[in-house]
């Protein structure tokens, strides 16, 4: 399964976006 | 985290990658936030490429809120 494989690469990169948005929205830095 | 804020959360940043609430995101948002968020454009790439489930160009709420909810259980939040 493609997705699947990419998203185990990916997983760092999608919880690192998360974490931005996290912190974009909270205004932590 | 409750449900409804995860829900409401999610909703949030799917809006602030659709800024102009048009109900999907496609890849030119997405490198919109290359200067708004600590990611690069080759990052934030491989972001929307994760999340694109179906591989269509387009991310609905969906399959944002899917990305979202992986991220949450699988990696809990500081």
């Amino acid at each position: 399964d493609p997705n699947m494989k990419a998203g185990a690469a990916n997983e760092g990169v999608l919880a690192n976006f998360f974490n931005s948005l996290l912190s974009k929205k909270t205004g932590a830095p | 985290m409750g449900q409804n804020t995860i829900l409401e959360k999610t909703r949030e940043f799917f809006q602030m990658c659709d800024i102009e609430n048009k109900g999907f995101i496609n890849r030119r948002d997405m490198q919109r936030l290359n200067g708004e968020l600590p990611l690069s454009a080759e990052e934030l790439e491989n972001v929307f490429d994760t999340l694109d489930s179906d591989g269509n160009g387009f991310l609905t709420l969906d399959e944002f809120s899917s990305g979202f909810s992986e991220f949450l259980f699988g990696r809990k939040i500081s």
